[in-house]
């Protein structure tokens, strides 16, 4: 079983070989790479071991292969469909991003509750549908990962509905632990998690 | 030295902590409260013992009191003061969330270079500064954490300036690393490398 931080920093190196493979770089040592990533190189090497022998002896990396081989593990050499659930502060910022393109991600459906969001249509022109037709928008525009930005007292409620019409795969921002069937993913974005630890280490320096 | 992990099951811990608090609940297990936190509960009496012996044989844990220690424990008995780097899409849902607050952080700033954005008030009372009077805006409103929102190409040059104005804690959404000084902490929050693992394990599942 691979760690879980090791499939993390596999999404870094990964982001980081394909800035170095448009600057032209041909080859990049485990030094290097693991340096532009902020880590040391013995983690680098002991990452990819997981999944096989990259490296060239003497020579170091072949920056477009190791992208290509990262990228497969990954599974990013698909493109893949979101489906966003709540079009408020935070939907509406993560909708208006371009980069998710760049990385194969695309916003194919975004859901609301509030009649004043249902039925327009945003800058992307996608339009915002009403929560009560996830079946039959799901079944037309299909999407595997469902992104959750409700208020926390709906997300466990949107996400069971998510996971009904066929979702497998979901990205919760709202501040409350999902149950889940085991099948479906779940990963989480929490900012106040982060800013508590920031607390922590500012209080506890010497 | 403490595991980082842990600390961010401390901040998890807090939070359920304090809806147990609030609903009343005198006394809470450590079975009870490691289910509802979505961990087992030995790793719950784990973390705990890092920082002392907080349980009552034979009952378990005092709610308010628990959550008074933890809270100390992580610097969370002060409100931090934060200043916004970047008020464009995400910055703005950031300065737009009203839950922050309850959690103990205030932004009392907001930088941005975009002369159509600088002067402009926010409806939250702030005004948006000009990045070339940080230090000016900071001696009058000091803030411990800067939150970075600018575009990646930015992030770099933009810490650089909060931190010789005097900022020793760094959340930073950009996705580059950020090279500081020992004495200056960074937490990152990163939706695409969460992505990128829900793709990994969507694509894995046998
Ligand atoms: N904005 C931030 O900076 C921030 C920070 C941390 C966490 N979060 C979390 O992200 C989530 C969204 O925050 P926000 O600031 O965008 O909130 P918001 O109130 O601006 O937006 C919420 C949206 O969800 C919609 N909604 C409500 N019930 C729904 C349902 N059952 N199905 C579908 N849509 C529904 C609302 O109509 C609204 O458009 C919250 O859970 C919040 O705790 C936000
Ligand atoms: N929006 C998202 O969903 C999302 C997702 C993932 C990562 N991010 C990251 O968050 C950051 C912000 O994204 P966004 O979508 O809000 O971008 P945005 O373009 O909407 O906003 C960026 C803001 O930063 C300001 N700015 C530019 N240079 C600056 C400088 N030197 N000092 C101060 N302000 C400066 C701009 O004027 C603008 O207001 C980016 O680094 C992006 O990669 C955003």
């Amino acid at each position: 079983k691979i760690p879980p931080a090791t499939i993390y920093r596999l999404s870094r190196y990964s982001r980081k070989l394909s800035l170095l493979s448009k600057e032209g770089l041909e080859v990049v040592s485990s030094e290097k790479l693991a340096a532009e990533c902020g880590v040391n190189s013995a983690q680098l090497r002991k990452d990819l071991a997981y999944f096989g022998e990259f490296g060239v002896r003497g020579v170091g990396y072949y920056t477009g292969h190791l992208l290509q081989h990262i990228k497969n593990i990954l599974g990013l050499e698909k493109e893949w469909r979101l489906g966003l659930f709540g079009v408020g502060n935070l939907g509406q910022a993560l909708l208006h991003y371009p980069n998710f393109i760049n990385q194969g991600y695309r916003f194919v459906a975004a859901f609301d509750v509030d009649p004043g969001k249902i039925g327009q249509t945003l800058g992307s022109g996608l339009d915002i549908s009403d929560m009560k037709d996830i079946a039959e928008v799901v079944s037309r525009e299909p999407f595997g990962i469902g992104v959750i930005t409700t208020p926390a007292g709906w997300a466990q409620q949107v996400v069971e509905l998510a996971i009904e019409a066929g979702v497998k795969g979901i990205l919760n921002f709202a501040p409350v632990i999902l149950r889940v069937p085991g099948d479906v993913v779940v990963e989480y974005v929490d900012f106040t998690l982060r800013l508590d630890s920031l607390s922590y280490y500012l209080s506890n320096r010497s």
